[in-house]
């Protein structure tokens, strides 16, 4: 594994399970082996948890590579990348692991993956036969092996590793939930549809430590759409949190960079007038509505205040929104809440919450109000937590990008550190007038 | 609404280009 793999200190900078996904992410794309140490040196438990090992597992297989250390503790992973292939794969962690991070990890390279080159008959195959999780239980050889085997219809589930955002913690000491256990694989008929890479992933939709699923669905998507010419869709079927997850979700890529061609560079720097908020509150399961109710009643009394602002002429619409989800729509019991803001430019920035176990609804909702505003005076055309997940398809794509961001995280710096490590892109942080303020980023 | 320019920067980027 080590005979030229790119090494990367996973105790660096942030030091969690956003390292990991980069990195994996990366080295999928630019084909180079990578070993990662100190596997989330960071966080306590330290090393690989579920979802990480989910994610891992997931990335591992769209690019065809051959992985070590995948295995839940393990402070130190090892990826030998094959070829990025386009197909429909299915990750499922086994708990309420964040379905939300394991989309991040795969997107960048489903994005460069082209269409399916089989139609489809390949994963079909892959169904029936468990052929491919066979021989990728034989190629990788991974500690925690191969759980399942591909039976006629059903998901093939390969092993997994592990999880997390920035301490996914909680989460993860729950352990597995799913009986029929955790992995990442390709899957064969449960996911049908045309010519293109897609994925089915299961575990938490709203969990701790991690963004929404709402924020990827509303926030994410959209903006990579927009800037980089793709065309993704997203279906929340159902909710799921901790500590059981079984939330289920797919993400359909139906119109990926050609195979070959490169992400094209962007500008993203004209942040425009807020021309209208959306704040949607939720409660399932044992959670009362009224929770939801005191969510956005907070959340606008923090919106009032800002808009009330001798700067705001005419201030935005707001639009509030109280969901109550059924046995149906969402498993177990959580609650949340995103603020979406709207610009005149196109530009997409939201606050977010997920209910914390004995956290009042007040309190989330404030908090995450407080997030939007936050990031609305700062000027920035992303809010914090979008100016990381944009790094990697910065320093993936053709030409040069630019985009203006509040002040950056240590989220952001993390990303720039493991893009510069990974591949020859440069970064550079600049003020307004053009000078360097590098100092903010390293 | 905000002050742009105060706690605003530029990231700025080359690519690396990479394609699969």
């Amino acid at each position: 594994f080590d005979g030229g793999a790119t090494h990367i200190d996973g105790s660096y900078f942030e030091g969690g399970g956003q390292v990991v996904r980069n990195a994996v992410a990366l080295a999928s794309i630019t084909g180079q082996k990578l070993r990662i140490s100190d596997v989330r040196a960071n966080r306590r438990p330290s090393g690989l948890a579920y979802q990480h090992c989910t994610g891992v597992e997931l990335v591992t297989r769209i690019c065809d590579g051959v992985v070590g250390g995948a295995a839940v503790g393990s402070t130190e992973v090892r990826l030998a990348p094959g070829t990025i292939v386009p197909g429909r794969y299915v990750a499922d962690p086994g708990t309420a692991g964040a379905t939300a991070l394991l989309a991040q990890a795969a997107l960048p390279c489903l994005l460069l993956a082209g269409p399916l080159q089989n139609g489809g008959e390949e994963m079909e195959a892959l169904g029936k036969g468990g052929g491919a999780s066979a021989a990728a239980k034989e190629r990788s050889g991974t500690e925690s092996g191969f759980e399942q085997e591909g039976k006629a219809g059903e998901h093939v589930t390969a092993s997994v590793s592990l999880v997390d955002y920035a301490d996914d913690t909680e989460q993860e000491e729950a352990g597995p939930s799913h009986k029929e256990g955790m992995g990442a694989g390709k899957e064969g008929s449960a996911v049908t549809g045309g010519g293109f890479s897609s994925l089915l992933l299961r575990g938490g939709t709203d969990a701790s430590k991690a963004p929404p699923i709402d924020y990827i669905k509303e926030v994410l998507f959209p903006t990579v759409k927009r800037l980089l010419g793709v065309e993704l869709e997203m279906h929340v079927k159902r909710r799921g949190f901790y500590p059981k997850g079984n939330g289920e979700l797919t993400v359909t890529i139906t119109k990926s960079v050609e195979r070959g061609k490169c992400l094209p560079a962007f500008s993203l720097t004209e942040r425009g007038n807020v021309t209208s908020v959306h704040v949607r509150a939720f409660t399932a399961g044992a959670l009362p509505q009224h929770v939801s109710e005191e969510m956005l009643q907070s959340a606008r009394a923090v919106l009032d205040s800002f808009f009330s602002s001798p700067a705001f002429a005419s201030p935005p619409p707001v639009q509030y929104e109280s969901v109550r989800e059924t046995p149906e729509s969402a498993f177990g019991n959580g609650a949340g809440i995103l603020l979406l803001a709207e610009t005149s430019t196109g530009c997409r920035l939201a606050g977010s919450r997920v209910l914390e176990r004995g956290q009042k609804g007040a309190d989330a909702g404030r908090e995450a109000a407080e997030d939007l505003v936050g990031d609305l005076r700062s000027g920035g055309c992303v809010d914090r937590y979008l100016q990381d997940q944009l790094v990697v398809f910065m320093a993936a794509a053709e030409g040069t990008s630019r985009l203006l961001i509040g002040r950056p995280t240590l989220h952001t710096c993390t990303a720039v550190w493991v893009a510069e490590s990974m591949a020859s892109a440069r970064f550079r942080l600049l003020t307004h007038d053009g000078q360097p303020a590098t100092n903010l980023l390293r | 609404f905000g002050d742009p320019g105060t706690e605003s920067w530029i990231l700025e980027c080359d690519g690396a280009a990479l394609n699969v």
